[in-house]
């Protein structure tokens, strides 16, 4: 996180806003409703109060705007800036603009009011942009649904740096964005996807193309603005040229950036029993068609061409994988099947059905 | 094919860079002149300065992933202090 130069901030902790004028693409009660939670994600994790007014000079004054107005930081136009704030002080001092010309919605379409106004709120309080890229002070736009929306540690940090902790008996804590070495990472999902390597790991995904060193991060959102975050589960149907993706108990199949029709299903249409609750993980053996399903101590086997489970599962994984312990994640490439059990990765060859290498679960990022 | 089609996203993505680096990384205006000139080098670090704040490559050249960073919708505050 970064203090806006000078260190500016608010001499108080009850601040007043007021919304000065209504952009026309959402209904007066969303905008307020956003605004409303944009402002509770700084004041519940501070000393801070938020007091809405309807008329006079307000500390954050909040409004839209359409390019040159007056403030020597005209807007473009749809996309490109989308909004401008202003670091604590008097007059326009804390106020936010936002760009008239964007698609403002409530949901991941066009540009989510609640996440920029959040974001502005924050220069309005006293931060600059943070090159966390899992940050709510980063400079880009990145959809997450609002009803998921956990402001990160970074942003925890830097606001309680400025004006203390929240008065709360239990502090709030906010997720924190992987470091691809960091030797205690762990992974909610695996599999493979055209050629390349998604990594899920909460509201992130690590890409990892084999022709190229570094590893992107991304944002699930980013390719698929519909799916939840934390993946349980992944694998790759390659000949039908599909991933399916699973949370709790149901799963979603994907093909590139879309999001097959229907989806997400629930999880016992594929065979399992009630009892089973969600999939800890999966992977698809192409040459023999047969996708293995783990939960918990047990695993199953579909049959994709029969579209079914085989008979005879579930089998206890110890007597068919050997000691790799409750499985977090897994995939196939070249022939081996790689399992994820916490910061160990079990490299299992399915020819000679045994354990053939162990490594650290970031063996694949070059660190 | 795509030499081409390079060859004119050339001048398109300069003034892409420029005015990015105006916006948000206090490259000075009045420098710009000389920029085609003898203010690359100025721009450059200003490049290196943005490929650094967002984790890109440092190359100071306006390669791939720096141009898909600066298309990105964003807000509107500077990233350094101007």
């Amino acid at each position: 996180y970064v203090f806006t130069p000078g260190n500016p901030k608010w001499k108080k902790n009850n601040l007043t806003y007021r919304i000065v004028n209504y952009t026309s693409k959402m209904r007066r009660t969303d905008v307020d409703e956003a605004i409303q939670k944009a402002l509770n994600v700084w004041s519940s994790v501070t000393p801070l109060t938020f007091q809405k007014i309807e008329d006079n000079i307000a500390d954050i004054m909040i409004s839209f705007a359409y390019r040159d107005h007056k403030d020597n930081s005209p807007f473009d136009g749809p996309n490109g800036l989308l909004a401008h704030a202003f670091q604590p002080g008097e007059g326009i001092g804390g106020d936010v603009h936002l760009d008239e010309e964007e698609t403002w919605t409530k949901d991941g379409t066009g540009y989510n009011l609640f996440i920029v106004v959040a974001h502005e709120l924050g220069h309005s309080l006293g931060l600059s942009h943070s090159n966390d890229p899992g940050a709510l002070m980063y400079p880009t736009y990145a959809y997450t649904d609002p009803k998921e929306f956990l402001l990160p540690q970074d942003d925890i940090d830097g606001i309680q740096a400025i004006y203390g902790q929240s008065n709360d008996a239990v502090q709030p804590t906010g997720p924190t964005t992987p470091q691809v070495c960091d030797p205690n990472l762990t992974f909610d999902a695996i599999t493979t996807l055209r050629g390349e390597m998604m990594f899920f790991k909460g509201r992130y995904m690590l890409r990892k193309h084999p022709e190229r060193s570094e590893t992107e991060l991304n944002f699930i959102s980013l390719f698929w603005p519909n799916l939840p975050s934390g993946i349980q589960a992944a694998y790759e149907n390659i000949e039908r040229d599909e991933v399916l993706l699973f949370k709790e108990d149901k799963y979603w199949v994907i093909r590139g950036y879309d999001i097959a029709y229907g989806y997400p299903k629930p999880i016992y249409r594929l065979g399992f029993p009630k009892t089973v609750k969600r999939v800890n993980a999966a992977y698809s053996d192409e040459t023999t068609g047969k996708t293995y399903f783990f939960v918990a101590d047990r695993y199953w086997r579909y049959d994709e061409n029969k579209k079914s489970m085989d008979h005879g599962y579930p089998r206890k994984i110890i007597y068919d994988f050997g000691k790799i312990g409750r499985v977090d994640a897994a995939f196939q490439k070249d022939g081996y099947v790689y399992f994820f059990h916490k910061t160990t990765q079990f490299q299992f060859d399915p020819r000679a059905k045994r354990i053939v290498s162990q490594m650290k679960s970031i063996s694949w990022f070059n660190c | 094919f795509p030499a081409a089609h390079e060859k004119e996203d050339e001048g398109k993505n300069i003034n892409l860079v420029e005015t990015y680096l105006q916006n948000f990384y206090n490259l000075q205006k009045d420098h710009r002149p000389h920029l085609r000139q003898g203010g690359q080098n100025h721009l450059a670090e200003k490049l290196k300065e943005m490929q650094e704040f967002f984790g890109l490559q440092v190359t100071g050249k306006p390669d791939h992933d720096t141009l898909e960073m600066m298309k990105k919708p964003r807000c509107g505050v500077p990233d350094v202090e101007q």
